[in-house]
């Protein structure tokens, strides 16, 4: 019933009364950021005409409906002298745990969608999106191939006048590991663990798709709906994380851009854990 | 050589588009998983092999212990057999940056009270939490395990590793007199 905070010595993190997130704090400056799930509706089309094709495995086509997963989140919050984290449910099959570490200078969201119900015959492509105030006026940065960050600009292509037809996947890119909105003063990036499609539909927001399960075929060879069963049979459970870095452009060493690099380095390239059965020998041995 | 050559080809399937981008047949998927799989159970031999020779010094002391340095592929739905079965076991972080790097590890674990020991004889502070109820209840996750242990692995060397020793305490006033305290957390500027 009441608003909810986590945080460390770089940030502080705020819930709303719904369990939604709703502020963050970094650097003296408050930035209004909300997160919400939603889902687009998987368009079905007609594959014999081209430019009618149902969204599938090789192409996304959302009909332009979405739908909010959940106006509330029932919320749990852990605190500890490492991690302070914010378990959100939303319902059966979307859940989402926000952490804060006490030495990082990020937010950890690590998502677990599915299995994606389909008893109503509706294909869903489920997203994360996050709404702030930044004013990006239509542009934002997405990585290609993990080379380099490429400019994007809503509804625009660099080379020839566009009109698009499909406003929502036309404007999706690919997102190897980051996608940025700035301006003047702020920036916002989101980093992934695998490659997702991704876009800034609306100034301040940024968007990922996290999970999808379709009914239809696309036609485009794959000859099968992009249903994948899982283990249980009720569809594919996925679980991953994004990790939120947002802060002001003009700061000393390191920049947050410095700061994004760093952090893609040590969750791309990160540490190999190995485990080992010690029970046959003492610490003094190991020692 | 051939060991790794089981990964190297694997590798080479998986440039396809198919494998990556989710347009492949069912089947075909499960069949991409399976290769991959044996790529890596193929070179974690070569992997224990090294790491083997890197953290024991062949003296009379140390040629009994032979680690087994098991990976655990299911970390990300929180499940690993070592941590959750064994009363003590020893976590290697393998750090593969250039420059020094820290990293909170978390781990499964069935028990709430653990001591976490690096190779200094210093008790390293934790917290244990419990697993989300949405992940406990997932019907293809069999586990015993209730809880997280989570611990800061600080200045991991550059190309290098750092190990450490986490035992179950059986008993709650357990004190071990020869432990050290933990120093104070070093600034860990990047």
């Amino acid at each position: 019933q009441t608003s909810v905070s986590i945080g460390n010595k770089y940030l502080n993190v705020t819930f709303g009364e719904d369990g939604f997130l709703d502020s963050v704090t970094t650097e003296g400056v408050t930035h209004k950021l909300t997160q919400y799930f939603l889902w687009y509706e998987g368009a079905v089309g007609n594959n014999r005409e081209f430019l009618n094709r149902s969204s599938g495995a090789y192409i996304f086509r959302p009909n332009n409906t979405e739908q909010i997963i959940s106006n509330k989140a029932e919320i749990q919050v852990v605190r500890g002298p490492h991690v302070e984290e914010v378990r959100q449910v939303f319902n059966s099959w979307v859940s989402q745990v926000i952490r804060v570490y006490r030495e990082e200078n990020f937010i950890e969201f690590e998502w677990m969608i599915g299995g994606i119900p389909v008893a109503d015959k509706i294909g869903k492509e489920l997203i994360s999106r996050f709404y702030s105030g930044i004013k990006n006026n239509g542009t934002f940065y997405t990585d290609s191939n993990g080379r380099e960050m490429l400019r994007r600009v809503r509804n625009h292509r660099d080379t020839w006048n566009v009109r698009l037809e499909e406003k929502i996947a036309g404007n999706y890119y690919p997102v190897t590991s980051k996608i940025a909105i700035e301006d003047d003063q702020h920036r916002f990036s989101l980093l992934t663990d695998r490659a997702q499609g991704g876009s800034s539909l609306f100034d301040g927001s940024i968007e990922l798709m996290v999970h999808r399960r379709l009914l239809h075929d696309d036609a485009f060879g794959v000859a099968e709906a992009l249903n994948e069963p899982g283990v249980d049979g009720n569809g594919l459970v996925a679980r991953g994380k994004h990790w939120l870095v947002i802060g002001k452009k003009s700061t000393p060493s390191p920049t947050i851009k410095a700061r994004e690099r760093f952090l893609q380095n040590q969750k791309l390239l990160p540490n190999w854990l190995f485990f080992s059965d010690a029970t046959s020998f003492n610490y003094g041995d190991w020692m | 050589e051939d060991h790794l050559t089981v990964l190297r080809e694997a590798m080479g399937v998986m440039q396809h588009h198919d494998a990556i981008t989710g347009t492949e047949k069912q089947k075909v998927a499960f069949d991409y998983s399976r290769i991959l799989h044996q790529g890596m159970e193929s070179c974690s031999v070569n992997v224990k092999s090294a790491l083997n020779q890197l953290t024991t010094r062949d003296t009379d002391a140390t040629k009994k212990l032979k680690f087994s340095f098991n990976s655990c592929p299911r970390l990300n739905i929180s499940l690993c057999d070592v941590s959750e079965s064994s009363e003590q076991f020893i976590i290697t972080a393998y750090n593969p940056l250039a420059h020094s790097v820290f990293e909170y590890i978390r781990v499964p674990v069935q028990g709430d009270s653990y001591v976490v020991k690096d190779y200094r004889n210093v008790e390293i502070q934790h917290q244990i939490v419990s697993i989300p109820d949405t992940v406990k209840n997932l019907d293809f996750r069999k586990s015993n395990s209730s809880n997280e242990l989570i611990f800061l692995a600080s200045e991991l060397p550059p190309l290098g590793y750092k190990s450490f020793f986490v035992s179950r305490k059986t008993n709650y006033n357990e004190i071990d007199n020869n432990t050290q305290e933990q120093p104070e957390m070093p600034q860990m500027d990047h």
